[in-house]
């Protein structure tokens, strides 16, 4: 494996967004993931819609919340195809599910790889490499305050509550960490990313650990 | 400051301003707290950011809602999955 790795280097990864008042963390979470995959595959990055896997990922609950893999499981089994963001726009509300027909365009994902990295974060990164930016869950009530710099304490692994993006992370200096993009805007973090450090399964970072395949 | 910086507009001594200053007061000490464990420049600093007004439990409400499924183990296989 490199000592560092970051896919925002290839130019897959899209900018930093907003979730705004609605817990719609686990869409943005995997939708990142498909459409850095869809572009790690040859095709021009294209921001998908994440209006509509709130509106019409039917096992979630909207903005009152949901689990990316749920979100996976719908978009495998209904062979939903993700229109662009531009199609969809983000609303941050629960809204009416908008479907297009068949021969709309857009991102299918053909399935998912859900597991459990802890302890074994090493394998994970190789997942990173081999696979694109991975959808996890983590522990993320201290982040309330955070500003920037790694994470290393104040968390736990056993109350995952705040689904984000890994896209890379860095063992060159003295502590080894994973580089993580948030859906809190820029202004929040280090513009928008936040760092956590590798080995421990800090904030559970590892527990439950999505990668897309389309 | 705060509020300039974050587009909040609730008026100096309303009720919804005395409500917000305290939970902006309480984050103040929890971010000494957190501050506490480690010095080192890479470690992770904590202060005032967009969500500074907000209890905890208003912070959990809105931003923390989802939730993990339990995954299997990672064991190398390369059918996984």
């Amino acid at each position: 494996l490199p000592a560092k790795f970051d896919w925002r280097d290839h130019a897959i990864v899209a900018p930093v967004q907003n979730q705004q008042a609605c817990g719609s963390c686990w869409a943005f979470s995997v939708v990142g993931a498909v459409q850095s995959v869809h572009a790690i595959g040859g095709s021009q990055l294209v921001e998908l819609s994440v209006q509509q896997v709130l509106d019409c990922s039917f096992q979630n609950k909207g903005c009152n919340g949901g689990t990316p893999v749920a979100a996976l499981k719908w978009l495998t089994q209904t062979r939903v195809k993700l229109v662009p963001q531009s199609e969809y726009p983000y609303k941050a509300q629960t809204r009416m599910c908008h479907f297009f027909s068949g021969s709309h365009g857009g991102v299918g994902v053909k399935n998912f790889t859900a597991l459990d990295f802890s302890g074994q974060e090493e394998a994970m990164m190789g997942h990173l490499v081999k696979h694109g930016p991975l959808s996890v869950v983590v522990d993320a009530l201290s982040w309330q305050d955070y500003l920037g710099g790694i994470i290393q304490y104040h968390c736990s692994s056993k109350r995952s509550n705040h689904a984000v993006l890994v896209v890379g992370y860095d063992t060159t200096g003295d502590i080894p960490y994973w580089i993580v993009q948030n859906s809190w805007g820029t202004t929040w973090g280090d513009k928008g990313y936040v760092y956590m450090k590798v080995g421990s399964n800090i904030c559970g970072i590892a527990d439950s650990v999505a990668a897309v395949f389309l | 400051w705060f509020r300039e910086r974050f587009g909040r507009n609730y008026e100096v001594n309303s009720p919804q301003f005395d409500r917000r200053l305290f939970f902006f007061q309480e984050s103040a000490t929890r971010h000494a707290y957190l501050n506490s464990f480690s010095a080192a420049s890479q470690s992770a600093k904590y202060g005032i950011n967009q969500f500074s007004d907000l209890s905890q439990r208003e912070f959990q409400d809105l931003y923390l809602r989802a939730s993990a499924d339990r995954a299997p183990a990672f064991s190398g296989q390369k059918a996984e999955g």
